[in-house]
């Protein structure tokens, strides 16, 4: 492998472009910084190996290989170009609503792979969502991934970037489930119509009032119990939108939409959508029909 | 399971097994033979003829075999140590798990076993979501940071990046529900419950041997199943996969044809489950 | 691999060990799902 050009630096990997010799393949090379990590090799790079081994799913980034070099942990990974994220900010290029359904397909196809290989993503937002060449989103960045916990763990809820963090991590749940990622989506597919974040949280505290100014305060009578976490007691009471208001606010979107984006934005985790549920809705089986990913600019 | 790196990595024949373990322990006599000879070489002068023929008596490197003891014997240790530290059973389980492979890959004489033990279990932590930082890992273990931050990599590279393990205990807690709903009624809870705590137990020392590389999760926890009460697992087995039980009665039936989707041969299942139990035990 | 190869009996289990967390107030709100857990131990066994 070769790494050609700098293309990006985070808190513990530097990512290069460059080339599978053998084959002339573009790749990404995700070099992993040890010296930052005073416990040895850093966690997110312990998940991203470790999950992203055990997954093959077109919709989700490729591990092409992994190698250790002059101490460092290097990730080949499939060369992604753009990102939803890019798009989404880029007002020159136009998109429609099958380009929308077609984005929110994939997500959603590599999402379920995720999750009925009981695995948590816990990042999901624009800028993880890779595109490919040929148009393929791609699910990546699995440095906050885990396997479904065993029913008596303890989960941190400081995941999920804020704004598209579900309202029961919001709360501070440490039982949650593979619904904080449905949300995720549900907040992407807000922003992709919108093409503005959908719920720009300030501040994590700032993030529980613009959820529920936006969609309204849960109680207990549609969310059981939501009354128990601490942080409920403090918090301004909004009612939920109309569906009136709804339709007013994403113009675009059929009624079947909004029922999709709904099930995913549905404030009690015990009933929002689950992954086959969005993808098996009415939303993908009416026009129009999502776009062949191939042809999408 | 299939596309698990556990399967693809991690599963071999006996022949194969053993084939591995000897090419691991060749390749470290050889190049320790080729040291010594060098070493004497370089060292003519000084050498006499009594220490020469130390050398050749003493610097003798261990056979396979006696590595496999060594290796068994240590892999103990990571579970009592692993134990003693109170860690859930899985991540005892990922720590013997790690332990083992490591040493498929490598020899005794390239790298101490009691030096890997403790990595092992540093790296089990981390990679199943039970962070314990280093300091307060060397605190309860009275282990060395740099040697157990050393061997880190190693370790990850020995076991080829595969870090994901499905342990027999949730094919347990599987099969502790889909006997109950087979046998529905024909069990006593309680004794189900004792007969669960005494599977877990008998999984943990299953880890410990080849039963690993030879079969997959579920056929090792049906063999434990088998261990400790074989008439209930046959019984279950039988109604379950389409077995030509005398006295199947209506729901028998009415379970039979629930699961038909189920293509798997009693025949074949119960021969494998009995070749895995003769291992375990 | 589409077939599950198990059904899931929910009403059948006792597992008093999971009914007992289903009963939890922290466990309810923050969307703990009993038939997740069973899904995830069938499929283990059933794999």
């Amino acid at each position: 492998y070769t790494k050609e050009k700098k293309v990006g630096e985070g808190t513990y990997a530097v990512v290069y472009l460059g080339t599978k010799q053998s084959t002339g393949r573009k790749i990404a090379v995700k070099e992993i910084k040890t010296s930052e990590f005073k416990d040895g090799l850093d966690m997110s790079a312990i998940r991203e190996v470790k999950y992203l081994q055990e997954i093959q799913h077109e919709n989700v980034i490729e591990l092409v290989d992994i190698f250790l070099a002059y101490d460092n942990l290097n990730l080949v990974l499939e060369f992604l170009p753009s990102d939803l994220e890019k798009v989404i900010k880029d007002k020159s290029i136009l998109f429609t609503p099958a380009d929308i359904k077609s984005w929110m397909l994939m997500t959603l196809r590599g999402v379920h792979h995720c999750h009925r290989n009981f695995i948590l993503h816990r990042d999901l937002k624009p800028n993880n969502l890779l595109i490919s060449p040929d148009g393929q989103i791609k699910v990546a960045d699995f440095g906050l991934a885990r396997t479904f916990p065993s029913a008596q763990e303890i989960l941190t809820s400081n995941v999920v970037t804020r704004w598209y963090r579900a309202p029961e991590l919001l709360f501070g749940a440490k039982h949650y489930t593979s619904a904080v990622d449905i949300w995720s989506t549900g907040v992407i597919f807000a922003e992709l119509m919108l093409r503005i974040p959908y719920l720009p949280g300030q501040t994590d505290v700032d993030q529980i009032e613009v959820t529920f100014r936006a969609l309204g305060t849960p109680t207990d009578k549609d969310w059981p119990d939501v009354s128990f976490f601490p942080a409920y007691n403090k918090l301004q009471i909004y009612p939920p939108p109309s569906r009136e208001e709804l339709r007013r606010r994403f113009i675009a979107a059929s009624e079947n939409a909004l029922n999709f984006m709904c099930g995913m934005l549905t404030m009690n985790p015990q009933k929002r959508w689950n992954a086959v549920q969005c993808l098996e809705s009415d939303y993908f089986k009416e026009a129009p029909a999502p776009s062949d990913p191939s042809t999408i600019q | 399971f299939r596309h698990s790196s556990q399967y693809r990595f991690w599963s071999f024949t006996p022949e194969q097994l053993e084939q591995k373990r000897i090419r691991v322990n060749a390749q470290a006599v050889q190049s320790i033979e080729e040291d010594l000879r060098n070493f004497v070489a370089d060292n003519k002068t000084d050498l006499n003829e009594e220490e020469i023929k130390t050398i050749e008596m003493k610097a003798v490197p261990v056979t396979a075999e006696e590595e496999l003891k060594l290796i068994n014997l240590y892999a103990k240790k990571v579970q009592m140590i692993a134990q003693r530290l109170n860690l859930p059973t899985e991540i005892v389980a990922t720590s013997i798990t790690f332990f083992r492979r490591f040493y498929l890959e490598n020899s005794v004489h390239k790298f101490e076993p009691k030096a890997i033990v403790l990595t092992t279990i540093f790296l089990a932590c981390k990679s199943d979501n039970y962070f314990i930082g280093i300091d307060s890992f060397c605190e309860k273990t009275r282990g060395s940071k740099e040697q157990i931050l050393k061997y880190e990599f190693p370790l990850l590279e020995s076991l080829k990046f595969s870090l994901f393990n499905h342990h027999p205990y949730r094919p347990l807690h599987g099969f502790f529900l889909d006997i109950q709903a087979v046998l529905h009624g024909k069990v006593d809870l309680n004794y189900m419950g004792h007969i669960y705590d005494r599977c877990k137990k008998r999984i943990t020392e299953a880890l410990l041997t080849d039963a690993v590389y030879f079969y997959s999760p579920p056929q090792i926890t049906l063999s434990v199943l088998m261990i400790e009460d074989e008439a209930l697992t046959t019984r279950y087995l039988e109604l379950k996969f389409h077995g030509n039980n005398p006295d199947s009665s209506a729901d028998a039936e009415e379970t039979i044809s629930q699961d038909n989707s189920v293509n798997i041969s009693l025949e074949k299942l119960v021969t494998l489950i009995r070749d895995c139990k003769r291992i375990i035990e | 691999d589409v077939s599950k190869r198990y059904t899931l009996e929910q009403s059948l289990y006792s597992d008093p060990f999971i009914k007992d967390l289903q009963e939890r107030k922290d466990f309810i709100a923050s969307g703990f799902r009993v038939d997740y857990v069973y899904e995830r131990m069938l499929t283990e066994a059933f794999m």
